[in-house]
């Protein structure tokens, strides 16, 4: 464990629980993509098969209950809580699941480390990880609407996909035979359209005078 | 030095 990596899973931990808290709070989820929170809550059902089969350590263990729940969590208040559900706008968070899940499945069978069960799943998670936020993007743009997306948020989101990607360099040159090219490069992507989606919160920012940042 | 089994990043 590096600086790197344990600051980028803090981050990260933090975006998804700035989120919910956020949505708990003012029981709206105004500006949110209910698809992109719920590939990301298939993201790590699918990439934490392995939590009671290989224990790694307690820090790990207990970092994907809480990914795992929180990103339950989040998707439970969209769809299910009385007040917050009606917040989503339906209508503008058209993106089609099929054009993300089904090349990401594709993906992951041909080009993956191991041909198993586990494995395949784990290659999934990372490829749709990789393209998660579209859904998020194309609302962006739709709505032009950033006010309800915390400005905390999305600098959260940009850490942690900054930090891995340091992470990754560091054990690069500090582990012996490190090199895991599936993750790089699913990785790699990810923050190039992450870098789109913080383009369009920054532009926002500029030309639309007052964004609100929470307290 | 073989690479620990199992991934251990989030």
């Amino acid at each position: 464990m590096n600086i790197f990596r344990l600051a980028g899973d803090m981050t990260h931990l933090a975006s998804v629980l700035v989120l919910l808290l956020k949505i708990h709070t003012i029981k709206s989820c105004a500006g949110i993509s209910l698809k992109t929170q719920e590939l990301y809550a298939i993201v790590f059902a699918t990439r934490y098969l392995d939590i009671f089969t290989d224990f790694i350590s307690l820090y790990n263990t207990i970092m994907k209950l809480i990914f795992l729940g929180s990103s339950f969590s989040i998707v439970w208040y969209i769809r299910q809580h009385k007040i917050v559900r009606r917040s989503y706008d339906k209508d503008q968070d058209t993106f089609r699941y099929v054009f993300i899940v089904l090349p990401c499945i594709f993906l992951a069978l041909i080009i993956n480390e191991k041909f198993t069960f586990k494995e395949v799943m784990w290659t999934f998670s990372l490829y749709l990880e990789a393209v998660a936020i579209l859904p998020q993007l194309v609302l962006l743009q739709r709505t032009r609407n950033i006010d309800n997306l915390t400005g905390q948020y999305v600098f959260l989101l940009g850490a942690y996909r900054a930090l891995y990607i340091l992470n990754w360099i560091y054990r690069y040159f500090t582990e012996p035979h490190y090199i895991h090219w599936i993750p790089w490069i699913a990785g790699i992507v990810q923050t190039l359209l992450y870098g789109d989606f913080f383009y369009y919160y920054f532009h926002s920012w500029k030309n639309n005078k007052k964004l609100q940042l929470p307290a | 030095k073989e690479q620990p089994q199992g991934h251990d990043e989030l």
